[in-house]
């Protein structure tokens, strides 16, 4: 039996609206942790990792450790039909080939359920280590957004360079190049508005900004996003989740020979 | 060239 209560469930709205176009279908895992999902796109270039702890539910119950498959775009039109206001419990019974999400709102004068088919998926499972970055920066998330979209009426690929001067994205196309240099700013009013970078080792990866601009759809789960970066590894492009986990895009990066 | 390195150029599957 698994029942879990999510008080704001415009989060869960939002984590999906953010995931369901890089990933089709994927497990969502539930565990005494929390609800969790490993996947990566189809060219297995990018993985997303989300995690939203169990104290983060309302009400957290999940008898045994269990793996539902969904479609998420299925799952986006049924979470589509919740009020940003509602209250989500998900709901699946020990060996049931579906899952019902209850929409509650805020009043309690309007109560809906939807059932929605699993499926059975195959899914690989990467054991991702924990690492030390060269460079991490923080920034508001709708400038990251802003750039890669700026960015991609340019050219295919950014290079994302970390120095101490700061970070730079710099992509080059057809029409021309274009550089947009974000220095570390931490004397503003709003501390999510400043942009702070750590820097070990200077980095410079070039990356896909298509899919930097799939991960740039989970901007309104946080006003900041973390992007680490190593010569070595994948980028790792982190949204928080307010108080209950996270989302994590992983993105391999492109490499001249 | 440029090549697009994919992921478990890097990570080990579980």
């Amino acid at each position: 039996m698994l029942e879990l209560r999510l008080v704001q469930g415009s989060l869960l709205k939002k984590v999906l609206e953010s995931i369901k176009e890089l990933v089709n279908d994927a497990n969502f895992d539930c565990s005494s942790t929390g609800f969790s999902l490993q996947a990566m796109d189809s060219s297995h270039v990018a993985l997303v990792a989300l995690l939203l702890r169990s104290e983060g539910f309302e009400h957290y119950r999940c008898d045994r450790n269990l793996s539902m498959g969904m479609n998420l775009n299925n799952m986006a039109k049924m979470l589509k039909c919740a009020g940003n206001d509602d209250i989500i419990t998900i709901k699946a019974d020990d060996g049931s080939d579906t899952v019902t999400f209850m929409f509650e709102s805020p009043t309690q004068d309007k109560i809906s359920d939807f059932e929605m088919k699993l499926m059975d998926i195959d899914s690989e499972h990467l054991g991702i280590p924990e690492a030390e970055y060269d460079a991490i920066v923080r920034m508001p998330s709708a400038e990251f957004a802003r750039i890669c979209k700026d960015l991609s009426s340019i050219g295919d690929t950014v290079v994302i360079s970390v120095t101490k001067e700061g970070v730079k994205f710099s992509t080059k196309g057809d029409i021309g190049a274009a550089n947009i240099v974000c220095r570390q700013n931490t004397t503003v009013d709003k501390p999510d508005d400043a942009t702070v970078i750590e820097m070990k080792e200077p980095v410079s990866l070039q990356f896909a900004l298509r899919y930097t601009n799939f991960f740039t759809k989970a901007t309104p789960l946080s006003s900041t996003v973390t992007i680490s970066l190593s010569n070595e590894l994948p980028v790792v492009v982190e949204y928080k989740i307010a108080e209950m986990g996270y989302v994590r895009f992983y993105l391999a990066p492109k490499i001249e020979e | 060239q440029i090549f697009q390195k994919i992921l478990v150029d890097y990570f080990d599957s579980k």
